[in-house]
């Protein structure tokens, strides 16, 4: 269960100005375990910013977010570290790999972080699921765009992680490739009982998840379960 | 007129072994001045290379591409970084935004290569129209995804350029702001009569086309007109 109470983010004016842009104002929701929820609205609406505090890897104005029983708003940045490590998988809007990691590499970084055995077989067979057989060797720099996102998707994907936050993860895919990646993540979903945020522009991702939740100028203005 | 002749893309294999990577097999293709194409096609198949050789950034293994009367293949750096001063306009697919200049001084970049007078004005007006009022001070990375593709949009658009090259000039935004961006591209072909190609998974921008080519494992698979 993720309860996000009154959370409230205020930046400070782009050109340094005394007002605040407030990107978040006031958001109230609680995310059952094992829920898809989709996140929607238009550019700069406060998406990315939501994810961000979710994952800790912000500090918010105000409020609190409380991921099972760990409050995320009080916690320090090593425990924060250590908990995204065990518990979340992130799928950041503009990827961020490591550019002097191949993308076999980049997928593993998580799973060694966590020791696992086995480590390179189960990666390169995820590369393999979302269309990446014959690129494991390439570096960020020798990738398209939509295998650049991909190789982060699997890399998120990787630990099968119990909170799954992803930001536009098929904005640089085309339909066959895109759905390859709505399926990943669906069954992630289901067999895992992973909880799924994802925050898209893509209304095909958003029409499989549980429930839409819409924001416009920081707010909650929509909260629809499907039916 | 553009004219591709016999193009060919090989990169050497990501691994460093001997084969290589046809990235581009021999694309012929003509792009009459004026035209509106949009360019689809899987994730991989090519799309970004091919607009990165069409702007000169990039050197073919082999083929040519003359625009106009310009044999770009056979360029030195200097003239191709005139020529794309003077009459190309691109939109990369992340942007390439100077992270030490602000949202308009982004934009006023090609205005001062160009020596341009009432500069400030033009890109002001130009970024209210992106959507972007109270944006201006902001340094790329105190914006949204979609805001600083909006930027980079601006940024090729502000020259009025003959060619604009838009790689998935709409991969970060929602329908309303996507919509915008439409109207803005189009407005520059029909009134500037910029050719225009824009790379894109967004089947709404690509409807929006005179034309419609696909690629597949760098070859051209199907060139529709529009009825
Ligand atoms: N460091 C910052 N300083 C000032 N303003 C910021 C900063 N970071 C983000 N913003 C502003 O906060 C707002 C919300 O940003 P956010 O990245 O959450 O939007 P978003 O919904 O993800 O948008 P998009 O769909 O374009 O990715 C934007 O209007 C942006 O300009
Ligand atoms: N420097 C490089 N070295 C090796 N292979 C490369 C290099 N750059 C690109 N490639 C390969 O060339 C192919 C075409 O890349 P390109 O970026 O043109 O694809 P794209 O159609 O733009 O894809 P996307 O829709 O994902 O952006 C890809 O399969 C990619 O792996
Ligand atoms: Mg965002
Ligand atoms: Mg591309």
């Amino acid at each position: 269960m993720i309860k996000i109470s009154n959370l409230t983010m205020v930046f400070k004016q782009g050109g340094g100005s005394d007002s605040g842009i407030t990107a978040l104002d006031r958001i109230d929701l609680e995310i059952p375990t094992g829920q898809c929820v989709a996140i929607v609205g238009p550019s700069g609406s406060g998406k990315s910013t939501l994810l961000g505090l979710i994952a800790g890897l912000d500090q918010a104005t105000s409020g609190s977010i409380i991921i099972d029983d760990t409050i995320i708003t009080k916690m320090n940045e090593d425990d924060l570290a250590r908990f995204r490590r065990d518990r979340i998988g992130l799928i950041f809007q503009f990827f961020h790999l490591l550019p002097t990691l191949t993308a076999l590499e980049n997928v593993l970084v998580p799973l060694e972080l966590k020791r696992e055995r086995n480590a390179t077989e189960t990666a390169s067979a995820l590369l393999k699921e979302v269309g990446l057989l014959g690129r494991e060797d390439h570096y960020p720099s020798q990738l398209s765009g939509g295998e650049m996102q991909r190789v982060a998707i699997a890399r998120a994907a990787i630990t099968r992680p119990a909170l799954l936050l992803a930001d536009e993860p098929t904005g640089n895919l085309d339909t066959e490739n895109g759905q390859r990646i709505i399926d990943l993540l669906l069954g992630l979903n289901r067999s895992q009982k992973s909880t799924l945020i994802l925050v898209t522009h893509d209304l095909t991702l958003a029409s499989h998840a549980d429930r839409i939740i819409s924001l416009k100028d920081g707010k909650v203005v929509k909260d629809e379960m499907k039916l």
